[in-house]
């Protein structure tokens, strides 16, 4: 039978301006590595599961995606990651929502599928599972980036703003009493 | 986020999408990464889809689901239903992102209706592709 995979690495304003050049050959470079490297498995014999987990895994790995290593930063400044899996051939589905422990989210949602009655796990429960199903586990601070911590601080100076732009407009008239 | 779709060689489909959520995100809220229907699904009967944007339009449409249904139920291509979902369904109503989708065939399509995906692909006769914007 054909083999193919295809994988994305998120979506949004990516324009040329936006990236230097050796942004956007790392962003190559890295995107290529993670298809060949779920081709790969393919190429010998492992289940397209095997291949959807191997390519991801490569992409949390990098801190060039918002998935594992490198994953923006909550409003707490802490990293609160989810992930997915379905196997077309069962409809069988597992996954995982709102996790800060598990280095690759996605090892976690592919035990929930085929280790657990449940299809999602969220929270610290889903961390005590994959602790549990002996997946590799990390402090928060694992998926700390500096990109991203600036990103962080530029989404909140901004917010903070709107909110006030917005509360003054409610009280304009607040000199009248 | 980051996802993928993949074909076999018993030909089973998978999809799986793993994702950090949004920047600045406040009371546990959770996007369409970990919903099955929404941001992944997969059939070997229509295709594999993992999705990527803005998960709450992804959630109240159903965007992976949605085009595997339009697959199975309709007799759409993928590159049909894909664009009608995000093109068209999701578009209506501002929801911003894309989708990969491959069918049991080894069919690819990647729409998304962003400025641009980062997206890569390799298909039934070994061609590889790497592309970012449109």
């Amino acid at each position: 039978n054909d083999i193919a995979i295809a994988i994305h690495g998120g979506a949004g304003t990516i324009t040329r301006q936006s990236m230097t050049a050796e942004q956007e050959a790392a962003y190559r470079a890295k995107l290529e590595e993670a298809v060949k490297a779920g081709y790969a498995r393919l190429q010998q014999g492992a289940s397209s599961l095997e291949a959807v987990q191997t390519a991801i895994n490569v992409m949390e790995d990098s801190e060039l995606f918002n998935a594992g290593k490198g994953a923006v930063f909550t409003w707490d400044e802490i990293h609160e990651l989810d992930a997915s899996i379905m196997d077309g051939r069962t409809r069988a589905a597992g996954s995982v929502a709102g996790v800060t422990q598990i280095k690759n989210p996605i090892n976690a949602a592919r035990a929930v599928m085929e280790q657990s009655v449940h299809v999602m796990l969220s929270g610290s429960g889903a961390d005590a599972f994959a602790r549990e199903q002996g997946l590799d586990m990390v402090d928060n601070s694992y998926f700390d980036t500096p990109r991203r911590r600036e990103a962080l601080r530029k989404a909140k100076a901004k917010m903070i703003k709107n909110d006030h732009a917005s509360l003054w407009q409610q009280h304009r008239d607040y000199k009248m009493g | 986020t980051v996802g993928a779709v993949a074909l076999d060689k018993q030909g089973n489909l998978a999809a799986g999408t793993s994702t950090g959520g949004m920047t600045a995100k406040r009371w546990g809220r959770i996007g369409d990464a970990p919903i099955i229907g929404a941001g992944t699904f997969a059939d070997n009967t229509s295709c594999a889809v993992s999705a990527t944007g803005h998960g709450e339009y992804f959630i109240r449409y159903q965007v992976a689901a949605d085009i595997c249904a339009r697959v199975k139920y309709q007799g759409k291509t993928i590159e049909q239903a894909g664009n009608e979902v995000i093109n068209g369904v999701l578009n209506a109503d501002a929801g911003e992102g894309g989708v990969i989708i491959l069918d049991s065939k080894g069919n690819i399509s990647m729409p998304f209706n962003s400025e641009g995906m980062y997206r890569a692909s390799i298909d039934k006769n070994g061609k590889v592709s790497v592309q970012i914007y449109r």
